[in-house]
């Protein structure tokens, strides 16, 4: 049985160490709650500002 | 046949007709009779003349199997040319009965005429001429004749059969395709093959057959080099196809097992059927389209001799290149069935309700209380690599295998990392892992099937436009993994769509295979979370050869956290 998770284009920057794996064709050995990637929205979410941050004045 | 002029022996269909004869006199028996009844019979239904035009097809019985040919054209003169081998044995069926039926719009294999051929007359005949011309009765009365039928058949010089096997079973092993065996490539056939003094000497044997010492042999020599080495001592301790024990049958008999269990699991004769019984041959060979299939077993396989074969994969918390067990002879049917075009027949003729069938009774056995005493045996062959220290419950906990299979962890067991941050993924199972930037370098590296797509993966019931050009993560889970999946992101699930298919293996040989497309075809649920971090993520629970019932633990609409558990996989169809 096999688990496939499909990210939207550009949403996730997966760990180099599992894409450079997967690029020698060479699957690698993980366990639930490793780190998979990060999401590339996170460096434009730190950028916006923050509604909850926000007073009116 | 055996004999040119130079050749001092008789030729071998007059060796073998002296053999018939001195069976026929009980009293000329030797000691080596018990030998002398064995042998692969070619038969080929080669054409009719029937008394009126029709649509016609015919079968062939022999003991408890029926083969049948294709459909003819519209015609009284309808043209075969089917042919199969059968298994001759000293005290088995010799009466072949070859049935012949119409076929129309109106009246679906009807039963027009039939014949029965003692198969050792035909062979004992003086005529080097094979062909043969013979009256088709009437079922309902024997006197009258309904048409004729021509066949032909022979019985297979046991030299030339083991020369052909050989080749052919080589050819599996080729895994470059260049027509010559590498060392590696060698070796892997006889660790397959089960005897544990030829693996030692597989350098001897190697270099035995590469005369010019370049480092690679070529099929014929090698073909030739074990027909030889079969003579003095057999090689073959196990076949590599269904896995049965040959040490006890003499050695041309090993041979015809292994010549017919490798045609049956081909599909590679021109007459189908056999495989269609209750009492195939073919079961045993589909029974090992899959690892899951064969841990029940693990066991025998071990004690016969045959070599595990391995995977490499890398452990991400080590770094270390880590070896997955895997028998060979799973390795080498797999490779045969999921890698070539006559493998991919047989799957589109019939081993697809064969391999459902077969997981829905694996199911129903692994929820018997009966399956509990697989558990230690299991834990035996895994134990290096299933931590009894982690499981939630002790082993006497399970009352039956299914049960042992989706065990839960202690709590903290699988850390989550950067828990509370939602920007980070994390993995979804314990399993090998596949990821790639984009789907195009999926199907670029891993992912061979010709008809794999993203909307074919997630079915026409989801828009799946955002996912064409996505990031893809393969998480395959091995028999002996914690079966339970967890979410890799935090969100609200948002949809799920089931949909039906097959149960292939998704082991990477079938996913690596051009013919093959496991992932669109096989069973699966397709769940789409909807999260601030990530946008939409597709998570695609796909099952497979006996794994393929799942459980989810949450429904639609719930608010999930990374890490938290998801549902499971477990044995049934």
């Amino acid at each position: 049985s096999t688990v496939i998770c499909i990210f939207e284009k550009d949403a996730i920057q997966i760990d180099e160490d599992l894409v450079a794996n997967s690029e020698r064709s060479l699957e690698t050995l993980v366990s639930v709650g490793m780190k998979l990637g990060i999401s590339t929205r996170k460096e434009t979410q730190e950028e916006l500002p923050s509604l909850e941050k926000c007073s009116i004045e | 046949g055996g004999g040119d002029d130079d050749a001092p022996e008789p030729s071998f269909l007059s060796r073998f007709r002296r053999r018939l004869h001195r069976r026929r006199n009980p009293g000329s028996l030797t000691v080596d009779a018990p030998l002398d009844f064995a042998g692969i019979a070619r038969i080929e239904i080669i054409s009719a003349e029937m008394q009126f035009k029709d649509r016609w097809l015919a079968c062939l019985s022999l003991g408890e199997r029926t083969y049948k040919t294709v459909i003819s054209d519209q015609t009284d003169k309808p043209e075969w040319k089917s042919e199969k081998k059968v298994l001759l044995e000293k005290h088995g069926p010799h009466i072949a009965r070859i049935s012949v039926f119409e076929t129309n719009r109106l009246s679906k294999n009807n039963f027009v005429g039939y014949c029965e051929i003692d198969l050792l007359e035909v062979l004992n005949k003086d005529s080097e001429d094979n062909i043969e011309v013979i009256h088709l009765l009437d079922p309902s009365s024997s006197d009258k004749t309904v048409g004729s039928l021509t066949i032909s058949c022979y019985v297979e010089d046991p030299i030339e059969t083991e020369k052909s096997f050989a080749r052919r079973v080589l050819a599996v092993v080729d895994y470059n395709e260049d027509g010559k065996l590498s060392y590696s490539e060698f070796s892997d056939l006889i660790n397959a093959f089960g005897n544990r003094v030829a693996a030692r000497k597989k350098e001897e044997l190697f270099n035995q057959a590469d005369k010019n010492g370049d480092g690679v042999v070529d099929m014929d020599e090698l073909a030739t080099l074990l027909a030889i080495q079969q003579e003095k001592e057999s090689l073959i301790s196990s076949c590599p196809v269904c896995g049965e024990t040959l040490e006890k049958l003499n050695r041309i008999n090993a041979v015809i097992h292994l010549t017919l269990c490798f045609d049956e699991g081909t599909g590679n004769q021109i007459m189908t059927g056999g495989f269609l019984t209750d009492k195939q041959a073919s079961y045993g060979w589909m029974f090992k389209l899959s690892e899951w299939a064969h841990f029940s077993s693990y066991d025998v396989g071990l004690n016969s001799g045959s070599s595990a074969s391995h995977i490499l994969v890398i452990d991400r918390r080590t770094k270390r290149l880590v070896e997955e067990l895997i028998d060979g002879k799973i390795v080498m049917s797999m490779r045969a069935i999921y890698q070539s075009k006559v493998g991919l027949i047989l799957i589109d003729t019939g081993a697809k309700e064969i391999l459902q069938n077969l997981s829905e009774k694996q199911g129903r056995q692994m929820n018997s209380l009966e399956s509990a005493k697989d558990i230690p045996k299991f834990l035996e062959f895994f134990k290096d690599q299933i931590r009894l220290d982690e499981i939630k419950y002790p082993i006497e906990h399970f009352k039956t295998f299914n049960e042992f299979f989706i065990r839960e962890l202690k709590p903290g067991a699988r850390p989550i990392a950067h828990e509370d941050d939602g920007n980070i993924a994390v993995c979804a199972a314990d399993s090998r892992l596949m990821a790639f930037k984009s789907v195009d370098d999926s199907l670029r590296l891993w992912i061979k099937g010709r008809k794999f797509s993203i909307q074919g993966l997630l079915g026409v019931g989801l828009s799946s436009e955002a996912f064409m050009h996505g990031s893809l993560v393969i998480f395959r889970l091995a028999p002996q993994d914690y079966h339970r999946f967890h979410l890799p992101v935090s969100g609200v699930i948002e949809s799920f769509l089931e949909i039906p298919g097959c149960l292939y293996t998704v082991n990477p040989i079938a996913v690596n295979s051009k013919y093959c497309n496991v992932f669109t075809e096989n069973k699966r649920t397709v769940s789409i979370i909807s999260t601030k971090e990530f946008g939409k993520v597709a998570f695609v629970a796909i099952g497979a050869t006996m794994v393929g019932s799942m459980t989810f633990v949450r429904k639609q609409g719930d608010y999930v956290h990374k890490g938290d558990e998801f549902g499971y996989f477990s044995f049934g169809g």
